[in-house]
């Protein structure tokens, strides 16, 4: 699965996630990417996410729009992704991963499993990673 | 603070020998977007172009190098969406198209539904102008040998690609 969501200079926000499902999965079976508040949610007034996982249990948690529901309440856009995944590891045992950004242009990259590649482009510096803790830095 | 764009490449078990070129995959994506945004396009601009990047790049379980199905075959899904208005638009389960991202912006912009599905996305992606790919264009030879290898009686498709608890 691939995924991104950006904030434009007007303030607009916005998400995409694509994907090929899961390995070996049956014919006709379909996962969280195409469904809205699961694979992906944007909402210029709260911010976007775009998710990656086990869709079946990404879907249980409507992982995306309970992302935004906790930054709704005032938590950091890393914080929500934390409890998010979090929650989903809690209540149906299963790992993942997403990227977070809110209005104002903060984001966060955060995973549950041990790796997810990532990377942030802002303020003409390119940010990325893929082990947990990595997050190295160039200029663009 | 803005702009910003922030691409991912998928969780789960990345084997250390692709871990370079998911890396340059996901910062090529992240620059992609970026310059579109710099260039005064919008958001959503960027992330489409961000992720038919990736969906171009055979090391991301999108587009060319998705997994396979039980049958071996190739069926995708992609979603897009926009804040300003929450349009959306998604496809699910269509095969031989090389952007399902594209087909699913497309869904949004033309369409009144949220989602198209197997035989009727592929039939929108037709009356779109969107060329058909053949399935061997989106198959490679690490997606067919994670398909044999998990079509083992004992094989957890679900740890081989999700790993182990982090």
């Amino acid at each position: 699965t691939v995924g991104a969501v950006a904030v434009d200079a007007e303030g607009n926000i916005a998400c995409a996630t694509s994907t090929g499902g899961m390995l070996n999965k049956m014919e006709g079976r379909v996962g969280d990417t195409p469904c809205i508040g699961s694979g992906g949610y944007a909402d210029n007034e709260v911010g976007a996410v775009s998710t990656t996982g086990h869709g079946e249990a990404i879907m249980k948690v409507t992982l995306a729009r309970l992302i935004l529901f906790h930054m709704e309440q005032g938590k950091s856009a890393e914080e929500a992704s934390d409890l998010g995944l979090a929650y989903m590891k809690s209540r149906v045992n299963s790992l993942g991963g997403v990227v977070t950004v809110d209005p104002r242009g903060c984001w966060a990259a955060r995973f549950s499993s041990r790796q997810m590649s990532w990377a942030a482009a802002q303020r003409d510096t390119l940010h990325h990673g893929l082990r947990s803790g990595e997050h190295f830095t160039q200029s663009i | 603070m803005l702009p910003v764009v922030v691409v991912h490449g998928g969780a789960g078990h990345i084997p250390k020998e692709r871990a370079e070129r998911s890396t340059s995959g996901v910062c090529s994506a992240a620059r992609a977007g970026y310059a579109i945004l710099r260039g005064g396009g919008s958001s959503m601009d960027a992330v489409v172009e961000a992720v038919a990047l990736m969906e171009d790049n055979p090391a991301f379980n999108a587009g060319c190098g998705s997994v396979l199905n039980i049958k071996g075959e190739v069926e995708m899904d992609a979603i897009v969406m926009e804040g300003k208005t929450l349009a959306s638009g998604a496809v699910s389960a269509v095969r031989n198209i090389a952007n399902p991202v594209r087909l699913a912006r497309l869904v949004m912009d033309k369409t009144s539904h949220a989602c198209l599905t197997a035989e009727g996305a592929n039939l929108f992606a037709r009356q779109m102008g969107i060329p058909e790919v053949p399935m061997e264009s989106l198959i490679t030879d690490y997606s067919r040998m994670r398909w044999k290898k998990n079509l083992e009686p004992n094989a957890n498709p679900v740890e081989c690609q999700m790993g182990k608890t982090g």
